[in-house]
């Protein structure tokens, strides 16, 4: 991450916004709740809270302008530049402008820019943030199409802002409005500044889900892979990375490798010789290399050889050594040809009849050093394969050096 | 030394103004030595590659153009 020359930043934690104008490629409703989402995410991760005003002066004025309008950096029309605003200061200092050009959009399409993302960059900006030359953060100058459902932000971002403002507080104290529909206020909470005639003032709420511990007993996994040798393991967005060379378990979000994937996923593996990982969530799965997600994904799971009836997996582990990719479904399992890129014929099998001491769910699976390994619960099951032989079980998180 | 095409086509043209917008490249209009301006700006092509972590070399090669026409913000990715 970087900030601006000097680190200007606000130099109070309640900092307002104002909205100026709208675009008229959304509604009015839809641009304010993205940027309304947009400031949540950094009030998250912050001791900072933004109240919305609706006249005068605001710390941060929100507007959207064709072409020239004033300032330094006149817009360009489609494409190439989207937006921009500027360092914590007086005037202009925290404004944010949008080019009224682009066509703005409340979901992220191939068409258009997503409102929501831009605006939560540009906020990095209104804060004191400059760009981040890492790739999948927020501060990332190129923009992104990504999921945007749960959007985290990258871990980068969150060391940029917090080296700025320091960690939201223990206790927080939101204000006496939860973001629901805003309602009447008493004019003994109204801010000074407002006269009562004015609408109600909405603030953002603090609290990012937090990420399990590691040696928590309890620890369960949605999924989990090997990818280039390191072994990953997925719960909810956080990711947990084991690496052959360190002997630190590293922490990530899903967000952090592939902005645009959905957190949450239900299953994964790796194919190692096509250095190909799988992720599959309810009924569709995509493909990565590396960072890049292979075009034309996501796909349906049907693609893969399942019936219609299957509408989400439990687990999927490739062998290495057979090149076929076992997935669980309940108490079933299916084998995949790699090769044939095909269904085997003869199944679904019951797990237990094939896989020993294995009689149940399976969460997860990989494989590693020939043995496979087996979750359910926070439980996992070192099972040898060729000699068809449960070797022990051990704790689901045994892996993190607890 | 990487240099660049003589003739100055769009693409040039185009580097140098996002170069300017983003990485403070600003161009000695009245320079008697052209190499000298053209070293400048392959200097800036170099700090663009190394932020987006493309492969330096100071050429204005089709990754690094293609880089530069993607959407983006328009502030500054280096500040003097």
């Amino acid at each position: 991450y970087s900030t601006f020359p000097r680190s200007p930043t606000w130099k109070k934690e309640d900092v307002t916004y104002r909205i100026l104008n709208y675009t008229p490629d959304m509604l009015q409703a839809d641009v304010e709740e993205a940027i309304a989402k947009a400031f949540q995410l950094w009030s998250s991760v912050t001791p900072l809270r933004f109240t919305r005003v609706y006249s005068g002066q605001a710390d941060i004025m929100i507007s959207f302008a064709s072409g020239f309008h004033g300032d330094f950096y006149s817009f360009d029309g489609p494409g190439g530049t989207l937006a921009h605003a500027y360092p914590p200061g007086s005037g202009i200092g925290g404004d944010a402008h949008f080019d009224e050009d682009e066509n703005w959009t409340k979901f992220p399409t191939y068409s258009g820019y997503n409102l929501f993302l831009v605006a939560a960059h540009e906020l990095g900006h209104s804060l004191g943030l400059g760009h981040s030359n890492v790739f999948g953060a927020l501060m990332y100058p190129i923009y992104m199409a990504r999921d945007i459902r749960d959007y985290q932000l990258h871990q980068d971002d969150i060391n940029g802002i917090q080296a700025l403002y320091g960690s939201p507080r223990e206790s927080s104290p939101t204000k006496a409005f939860p973001p629901q529909e805003p309602t009447e206020m008493t004019p003994a909470e109204a801010p000074t500044e407002m006269s009562p005639q004015e609408k109600p003032t909405r603030t953002t709420p603090s609290k990012p889900p937090s990420r399990p511990e590691d040696c928590d007993p309890r620890l369960t996994f949605d999924a989990i892979t090997t990818l280039r040798g390191e072994i990953l393991f997925f719960k909810g967005s956080y990711v947990w990375r084991k690496s052959p060379y360190f002997s630190e378990i590293e922490h990530d979000t899903i967000s952090s490798f592939w902005p645009s994937l959905i957190a949450g996923f239900d299953a994964a593996y790796e194919v190692d010789k096509k250095d190909r990982v799988l992720f599959f969530k309810d009924d569709q799965y995509w493909a990565v290399s590396g960072y890049t997600i292979d075009t034309g994904f996501p796909k349906p799971i049907q693609n893969l050889g399942f019936p219609t009836s299957v509408r989400k997996i439990d687990a999927a582990v490739h062998d290495q050594n057979t090149k076929k990719t076992y997935f669980f479904v309940g108490n079933k399992y299916w084998s995949f040809n790699e090769n044939t890129q095909s269904m085997e014929r003869g199944y679904p099998r019951k797990i237990s009849a094939d896989f020993q001491g294995i009689g149940h769910k399976v969460d997860a699976a990989f494989q590693k050093n020939g043995y496979f390994y087996f979750f359910h619960g926070s439980n996992q099951y070192e099972v040898d394969m060729k000699k068809q032989k449960l070797i022990r079980i051990m704790k689901a998180n045994s892996w993190f050096n607890c | 030394f990487p240099v660049l095409p003589e003739n100055e086509n769009e693409d040039t043209q185009f580097a140098k103004k996002y170069l300017e917008n983003f990485y403070d490249f600003k161009e000695e209009k009245n320079s008697l030595f052209k190499s000298k301006n053209l070293n400048h700006m392959a200097d800036k092509i170099r700090e663009m590659q190394s932020f987006f972590g493309l492969e330096v070399t100071g050429e204005l090669n089709h990754k690094t153009l293609d880089m530069m026409k993607q959407a983006r913000c328009g502030i500054p990715d280096i500040r003097s």
